[in-house]
Order: C-alpha cells, then sequence, then structure tokens
C-alpha cells in the first residue's frame, strides 16, 4: 500500500432497510450502528466510525463514507451492496 | 410566474375561472410539496402563511435553523433542512450560510416558489414583467431541503431525498441532475426510486444541455423529466444601427440610454487591453478590456458558452455607455431577457453577426439601444429553449425522455436578498423577484401541477399523474402549428416528449398507462439487474418475469429504438374517466406502418382496465434510418389520450 493512499468520497447504497417505515430514534441508530459494523468488517470498527459522514436511516439504506479506491472496489464486491459510487457534484439546472 | 398561468390556461388575464385546475384543485391545498436545491427566503411574500389553516398532522418534518437564529419557517413553509456533508467531504471547509437552509444564491427560492409559492400582486423585475407572482399550487404547503452550497452533491442530495420522504411530502421538485450515469449509481435516480416506491410524485428538469441530442439527464421512468420551452411574454429591446438595420434583442436593463442619440460602436475583440487575446477580449472577461477604447461607446460583445452577465459588468467597468450580446452559433438561437447593469440588448447569432459585419465594414459605425418593454401574447409560443437538453435516452433508449415540456424561459419568480439578480458579488442591487431561465423553471412548473393533481385525485398513483401529464399536452403552439426550435424548425419528441404541458387537460385525461413498484422492478430485470440484486430494494422476494420487455413497460410514450422487421407492443390503459368506448387514431412516423388491435375499447366503470397491441413494421427499409416520430391517439370524442411514437429502424 503506498503511504498517502488517494483518499475520495463514495456513496453505498444498499437498497431498502428490513425496517419498515414507522420506526423510532432509537432504531434509526441502531441502523448506523449496522452500517458500522457492515464497513468495519472490512476496515475495522473504529476507522468505519470515523470515515462514515452519512449513515441514510429511514427509507434508502446506505451511507457516504471517505475510503480508499481498493477499499470502494472491495465493498462494491459485496453481495449486500447494490452500488458504490464517487460522491459526485450534480448541477442545478 | 407573473405570467406562465395565463399562458398555461389556468386564468385569463388574472380571471381564474370555474373551469380552471385551481378552482377544482382548491389550488393545491392539503398537498406538501418538498423541493431539494439551494434552499429558500423565508422573508419572500411568497411563503408567507396569511389565511394558511394548521400544519398537515400528517408531517413529520422540521424547521432546522442551524447558526441562523433568525430562520423561520411558518404555516406555509413547513419545514427546512439543510445537508452539507458531501460538500464538505468534497470541497473542505465552507461558510457559515451552509449551515443553514437559507437559500444565499436564489435558485431555490425560485423554483419553490414556482412549485408552491402563494399569490404575491405587484410581482415584477425593475418594473419589467409586473403580475401576481403565483406558484403552481398556490395553496400547497411548501418544504425546503438544501442540498447545494458548494455545488450539489451525491451524498447530500440522497440524505435530502431520505429525509423528505420521512417527513411526508407529496411531491418532490428537484432542478438538478448530472451525467448519465446508470440508474444506481445517480443520486438522483435512487432517491427518486424511493420517493416514487413511497407514493411521492418526483419531477425533474432535463438539463440545459442542448440543442444537441442525447443530452437529456434524469432518465430514469419512475422520474417526470421536463424540458423548457417559451411562454408568450418577451422583453424586446432593440438594437438600431447607423446604417438603418434594426434588429430585436431582449433585455431587462434598468438604465437606458439617452433618447434618439447614437453612439459609437466597438467590437470587443478591438477594444482588447493591450497584454488580452482577441478572442477573450470577444467574450468581455475580466480585465480584457481597454478602458480608453471602450469609454462611451457601445460595446458588441460575443456570449460565447460562458456566463452572460457578467459581460455586462465588465463592459461598465471599462467605461461603455451599453452593450450588444451577440450569440455565438455554439449557444443556441435563443435570446434571454437578463437585469444587465447598463443598457443591454441580447441578439440571436444571425443578428450578431449583421452587426459584426456592420462595425467590420464601417468607419465610424454608430447604434441606439432602446429600452426594453414588457411583451404580452407573442407569437410563436411556446417554442423550445435551445438550451433545453434533448434526447434520446443514453441509458434506455426505450424510454422517450424528456417526458414533457413547459415555461422556462424568463420566469419570474421569488428571489433571494442575500445575492443581487446578477448572481455577482458586484451586483448590490437587491430584488424580491428575478427573471431566470432554464429547465429549472420548468421542472417546478410541472410540480406545481402535479400538487394540484395530488390535491385532486390523492389516490393516483405517481405513474398515473404522469400519464394525465403526458397524454394531455399539446404539440401546437398559439398559432396552431407544430412547436419549434429556437432555429424555427419542427421540433420533436425529443425536445419536448409528449409535448406542451396542458393542466386543465391533465386532471380529466379519460384513460392513464399506470405503473407499480412491481412493473418498475420488471423494468430494472429487463434492463439485466439480477434476481439477487432486485431483492436488495424490493423489500420482500421478487421474481423476475420470464416475459419482461422494455417494449411493453407501461409507458405513456412509445418508443422503439432498433426496429428490426417488426414488433408487437403491448400497453394497458386504465379509465379514469367516464364509461364510453375509445377508437384508436395512429400518425404513422414515415416509412413505418402501424397497426392498433383491438382498435377500440370499450370502459364500463371507472378503474377497469383493457389492453391493446401495437404491431409496429419497417415498410420501406431506407425509409427510417433515423428516428421518426408519429402518434398514437386514443378518443371518445371527449377525451384524447394522445402518446408520441419514436421509431427508428435497425
Amino acid at each position: 500500500r503506498p503511504t498517502f493512499a488517494i483518499q475520495k468520497s463514495y456513496v453505498v447504497y444498499l437498497g431498502v432497510h428490513s425496517h419498515g417505515p414507522e420506526v423510532s430514534s432509537i432504531d434509526f441508530d441502531q441502523v448506523t450502528e449496522s452500517h458500522y459494523d457492515f464497513l468495519g468488517s472490512f476496515l475495522g470498527r473504529k476507522k468505519a466510525k470515523d470515515v462514515v459522514f452519512y449513515s441514510y436511516t429511514r427509507h434508502i439504506n446506505g451511507f457516504a463514507a471517505t475510503l480508499e479506491e481498493e477499499e470502494a472496489a472491495e465493498i462494491a464486491k459485496h453481495p449486500k451492496v447494490v452500488s458504490v459510487f464517487l460522491n459526485k457534484r450534480r448541477k442545478l439546472h | 410566474t407573473t405570467r406562465s398561468w395565463d399562458f398555461l390556461r389556468l386564468e385569463d388575464d388574472g380571471v381564474i375561472h370555474s373551469s380552471s385546475i385551481w378552482k377544482k384543485a382548491r389550488f393545491g391545498e392539503d398537498t406538501i410539496i418538498g423541493n431539494l436545491d439551494t434552499g429558500v427566503w423565508p422573508r419572500s411574500k411568497s411563503f408567507s402563511d396569511e389565511e394558511m389553516g394548521p400544519i398537515p398532522s400528517k408531517w413529520k418534518g422540521i424547521c432546522q435553523k442551524g447558526g441562523d437564529a433568525s430562520f423561520r419557517c411558518n404555516r406555509k413553509l413547513i419545514g427546512a433542512r439543510y445537508f452539507n456533508k458531501g460538500s464538505a467531504a468534497i470541497a473542505g471547509p465552507f461558510n457559515s450560510s451552509y449551515d443553514s437552509p437559507l437559500d444565499t444564491e436564489g435558485h431555490g427560492s425560485h423554483t419553490l416558489s414556482t412549485a408552491g409559492g402563494n399569490f404575491v400582486a405587484g410581482a415584477n423585475v425593475f418594473g419589467f414583467g409586473n403580475g401576481t407572482a403565483k406558484g403552481g399550487s398556490p395553496k400547497a404547503r411548501v418544504a425546503a431541503y438544501k442540498v447545494c452550497g458548494s455545488g450539489c452533491f451525491d451524498a447530500d442530495i440522497l440524505a435530502g431525498f431520505d429525509f423528505a420522504i420521512h417527513d411526508g411530502v407529496d411531491v418532490l421538485s428537484v432542478s438538478l441532475g448530472g451525467d448519465a450515469d446508470p440508474f444506481f449509481k445517480d443520486s438522483v435516480a435512487i432517491g427518486s426510486f424511493h420517493a416514487v416506491k413511497n407514493g411521492i410524485v418526483v419531477i425533474c428538469s432535463a438539463g440545459n444541455s442542448g440543442p444537441d441530442d442525447a443530452t437529456v439527464s434524469n432518465l430514469a421512468p419512475w422520474q417526470i423529466t421536463v424540458g423548457a420551452s417559451t411562454m408568450d411574454r418577451q422583453f424586446p429591446s432593440y438594437v438600431n444601427l447607423g446604417n438603418k438595420m434594426s434588429f430585436q434583442g431582449e433585455s431587462l436593463s434598468t438604465k437606458a440610454l439617452p433618447p434618439n442619440k447614437f453612439f459609437p460602436l466597438i467590437g470587443a475583440a478591438h477594444a482588447k487591453a493591450a497584454n488580452a487575446s482577441a478572442e477573450d477580449a470577444l467574450l468581455c472577461k475580466a480585465g480584457t478590456l481597454d478602458p480608453r477604447k471602450v469609454k462611451g461607446k457601445i460595446l458588441v460583445c460575443l456570449r460565447g458558452i460562458t456566463a452572460r452577465v457578467d459581460k455586462g459588468q465588465q463592459a461598465a467597468l471599462a467605461g461603455a455607455v451599453g452593450m450588444v450580446l451577440a450569440n455565438n452559433d455554439l449557444s443556441g438561437n435563443e435570446i434571454i431577457a437578463d437585469p444587465h447593469v447598463l443598457p443591454a440588448s441580447h441578439i440571436n447569432y444571425a443578428d450578431g453577426v449583421a452587426v459584426f459585419n456592420y462595425v467590420n465594414s464601417t468607419r465610424s459605425p454608430m447604434a441606439y439601444i432602446t429600452r426594453p418593454k414588457t411583451q404580452l401574447n407573442t407569437k410563436p409560443a411556446p417554442f423550445m429553449a435551445a438550451f433545453s437538453s434533448k434526447g434520446p435516452n443514453t441509458i434506455t433508449p426505450e424510454i422517450l425522455k424528456p417526458d414533457i415540456t413547459a415555461p422556462g424561459v424568463s420566469v419570474i419568480a421569488a428571489y433571494t436578498e442575500a445575492q443581487g439578480p446578477t448572481d455577482e458579488d458586484f451586483d448590490n442591487r437587491r430584488v424580491l423577484f428575478n427573471s431566470v431561465s432554464g429547465t429549472s423553471m420548468s421542472c417546478p412548473h410541472v410540480s406545481g401541477i402535479v400538487g394540484l393533481l395530488k390535491t385532486l385525485h390523492p389516490n393516483w398513483s405517481p405513474a398515473a399523474i404522469r400519464s394525465a401529464i403526458m397524454t394531455s399536452a399539446r404539440t401546437r403552439d398559439n398559432v396552431v402549428e407544430p412547436i419549434t426550435t429556437s432555429f424555427y424548425k419542427k421540433a420533436t419528441p425529443f425536445s419536448y416528449g409528449a409535448g406542451h404541458v396542458q393542466p386543465n387537460r391533465a386532471m380529466d385525461p379519460g384513460l392513464v398507462y399506470d405503473l407499480t413498484v412491481n412493473d418498475y422492478l420488471n423494468f430494472l430485470c429487463a434492463l439485466g439487474y439480477n434476481q439477487t440484486q432486485i431483492a436488495l430494494f424490493s423489500e420482500r422476494p421478487y421474481t423476475c418475469s420470464k416475459h419482461t420487455s422494455l417494449a411493453n413497460f407501461n409507458y405513456p410514450s412509445i418508443t422503439v429504438p432498433k426496429l428490426n422487421g417488426s414488433i408487437t407492443v403491448t400497453r394497458t390503459v386504465k379509465n379514469v374517466g367516464s364509461p364510453g368506448t375509445y377508437r384508436a387514431h395512429v400518425k404513422k412516423p414515415a416509412g413505418i406502418s402501424i397497426s392498433v388491435k383491438p382498435g377500440s375499447l370499450k370502459f364500463e366503470k371507472i378503474g377497469e382496465e383493457k389492453t391493446f397491441k401495437l404491431t409496429l413494421k419497417v415498410k420501406e427499409a431506407n425509409a427510417a434510418r433515423d428516428y421518426v416520430f408519429g402518434g398514437l391517439t386514443w378518443s371518445d370524442g371527449k377525451h384524447y389520450v394522445r402518446s408520441p411514437i419514436v421509431v427508428k429502424a435497425a
């Protein structure tokens, strides 16, 4: 590994939640914890907590995190993952 | 919006008839419209809660003030949130204005007020376009989701969608987009998918990358994608030359030249500063003009593909008394009325060539720019804006995009008071309303109409609402000729989709092409997503149908991008009107034969569904090598349920 690997921000999209639409804030915390757990299985839980900057907990299942390219590619192969994509800039029209 | 709703026949010179969808749909009462954009200027009168009742009990949103304690929501603007972590991850530290839903840019206030702003009498831009500003659903509740600060980033957009769905919006207006990425690598497509699964209608702008083909964005079939066209209002300002030639441009300049006094005219390339290139000077870029050459003259600048408005500032800084802004061929042919800081007129490419020819061939060229006027009932209207992005759809060519067109040129709506009307730092003027152009402006017109349809038909699915809007659209302008491009050529469904929106017709479409979430899952199966992937976003186990075909996806438009010999496509229509018999009428695309079976459909009750088949055959091998266009209309004599047909032979 290079000493200074290039980090970029990505969205990891996991589809829908297993919880239904009526959930409490405690459940939202559980979802976030599950995102840390999932990413932690690749990076270690401590690093996972450090790099996740969004945990989508309501209807969209996924998170946004700062990752190295190789990490993003590895995560994309996981069967629970729909897609991993760069956090790109969109334009106002 | 001081004119657009009149142009869309919701009112007639300010009078709202009892047959208007506004009256029938109680001006969008009970509907909640969310907007993913640059936030909101809550002090705008467009968001006044006068005469609004209590906030609907279903609303779960909040008014997130962030670092701005003065930010207030009310019974009209019932929610606001901001999302900036995705921006911070890329752009780094940002200024404090991003820690608030306050719109310091203007775009979000403009789009949200176009969709659901309240009535505000006496709205104008420096006296131009005076009238009553209002949204399409003026009595709807609105909520702002600020996802754009220093750009609009996927991670923030997705967060905005997640919360908007949770909060309980009925309609989401999304005037942003980007490259045509695969649907599940595109935050707007993903967010829209989840929204539509929850019964929320999502309206997106088609993009401003026209007039080239295959430039349209927001391509998913669960989105309503909106192109931009003109309304019947212009702000003409004439450029009169010393050789008696005169050209009609447009402008919203507040300053005017002294009456009937001609001024020396100079091309910007001839006014270049010593250290500047003629190319940069021609575009009137900052620091490229020599004030000694410009002072006291009218400067002719080329528009180029960069921002228009700052050129006026550069001309003024260099001492010009006026500016003629000429289109280059790359920028299309439309002319936009902008609130320039000096007397100015924006003219089209052909006229620009004539002005440059005059400047280059005359020893002492002279010109005069007339003060702009507000002109109504202009003809032809609508015509397509050159900037409006066009099909075909580069991800799924079987789905026609854009779906529809709506007014998106010189739209006057609420604006921020944190910025000047030209969005330039040096513009110290402040306006309550501003004139802006883009598919960003046409998108919320459709969002407002969707708000009305939601109030009127709360049980209609997002697909049924889209179908009603598309099948009731018109493809002729106000001189009853086919809608044209800004180059005066006949426009095609690649520009306008099903046509120009007609809200009063959309409320009673007769039949709809409906779609369920399962239809969208089937669509994804047909695109090649495997069952394991689909299970991840389907909530329950889902088996792809073996006979799934994109051709049979029950979309209100019919597109066959590779017709090899013949194809039979199936569609199902649902009766949402009254009992009756509908007969098929086909306008055949050149070189294609079409048959419809059965040729008539009898409906005895509301909610009844009937299926028909449309067989398309290549008639002449060479005739349809490029896209050709036709249409299918089902009519019971009262309703006209129109679908564009777009075909290309393989």
